[in-house]
């Protein structure tokens, strides 16, 4: 049975990312320590084989899980006929995942220049 | 048209694959409309080579001369075409199997086993684009993938989704007209989407995303090939 109590997942103090943001990040992640996110969080490795090889990557990673968990219930709001949760990808970053995943470079317009291969289809009847 | 449509009832979809830690889903995309063309000419269904998309496709988009396909970095599924229209063909998968890593080119053009002749730009409207599938086989698209990284399955049709963030090279397979939503207890029409991220994701490795609204940006960036048969 998992806990449903609402716990603080903010920081505390609402402290500014400064060169040492990622020390504050990293002791914020400690906090998920023993919590119903970290159970999650172990089986979301071992459902995926994920492996992490030192202490600190793994306080890393079930801080970024943690804030995959509340991505995924935002998605779930915003894309209510479809169904969001825990994925292989819910231990990286938007960034990581993106760099790692996708691939796509740059959405504007495409169409080919006149005259040379791949032009534009021509409309197909589409009635009925 | 018909009321649903899919290509894997054909045979002309090869399983769903998976591109790794490597940013190659262009390529993916480019191999799956390549698969479904070549089906469509001989009746084959043969699996295609990204390993040489991604070590010897450095091609340059004519108009933006700064969207170079770039191995796991990225590229765009036009600039794969003109790069195997120049190359003289793709190998398949066996005898350039898929390392996830960029590495030398090894392509050998005696070992082409398809020829690519020609591409085109489908029109973005939707119907337009379900009559190149049904006509012409799977498209490649490019679509804004944002909600895929929690996406578990369903029909996916997010209230905001940008249309210019087109970030995801991705195959359509087909659509359907009846998916069924508890939320908003109706039926709805949606695209059946292969993407690469291997069969553990989504329905099967498969997305289903809602058809009509441009969603994501689906309809902004779909390309069919046509091979060349001898």
């Amino acid at each position: 049975q998992e806990d449903f109590k609402i716990r603080q997942v903010t920081d505390q103090n609402h402290q500014t990312t400064t060169a040492h943001g990622g020390d504050n990040h990293h002791n914020h992640n400690h906090n998920y320590l023993g919590t119903p996110a970290e159970h999650r969080f172990k089986s979301f490795i071992q459902q995926y084989d994920k492996k992490y090889t030192t202490r600190e990557e793994y306080i890393h990673r079930l801080g970024v899980f943690v804030k995959n968990l509340i991505k995924a219930a935002e998605h779930q709001a915003l894309d209510p006929t479809a169904v969001h949760g825990v994925t292989q990808f819910s231990d990286l970053t938007s960034e990581e995942f993106e760099r790692m995943y996708m691939g796509v470079k740059g959405g504007g317009d495409r169409s080919p220049l006149l005259g040379e291969v791949g032009s534009h289809a021509p409309p197909l009847e589409v009635k009925d | 048209l018909p009321e649903s449509f899919d290509w894997r009832d054909k045979g002309a979809v090869t399983e769903v694959k998976m591109q790794g830690t490597c940013g190659a889903c262009w390529a993916f995309s480019t191999t799956g409309s390549i698969e479904g063309a070549n089906f469509i000419a001989t009746g084959k269904l043969l699996n295609l080579s990204e390993q040489q998309l991604v070590d010897c496709d450095h091609t340059c988009d004519k108009k933006d001369k700064e969207s170079c396909n770039s191995g796991c970095k990225g590229g765009l599924m036009t600039n794969a075409y003109n790069y195997l229209i120049e190359a003289g063909g793709i190998e398949d998968e066996d005898s350039y199997p898929y390392t996830g890593k960029r590495g030398e080119c090894k392509f050998q053009p005696d070992k082409v086993a398809v020829k690519v002749s020609n591409f085109t730009n489908i029109p973005v409207d939707e119907q337009q684009i379900a009559a190149y599938l049904v006509n012409h086989g799977p498209l490649a698209v490019g679509l804004n993938a944002v909600f895929m990284q929690t996406y578990i399955g369903g029909v996916s049709c997010p209230l905001i989704c940008g249309k210019r963030w087109v970030n995801h090279g991705v195959l359509l397979v087909g659509y359907g007209s009846k998916g069924f939503s508890i939320l908003r207890l109706s039926n709805q029409p949606y695209w059946i989407i292969k993407n690469s991220w291997g069969k553990r994701w989504g329905e099967h490795g498969y997305y289903k995303l809602c058809r009509g609204h441009g969603m994501c940006g689906m309809n902004t960036m779909v390309s069919a090939v046509m091979t060349q048969t001898s």
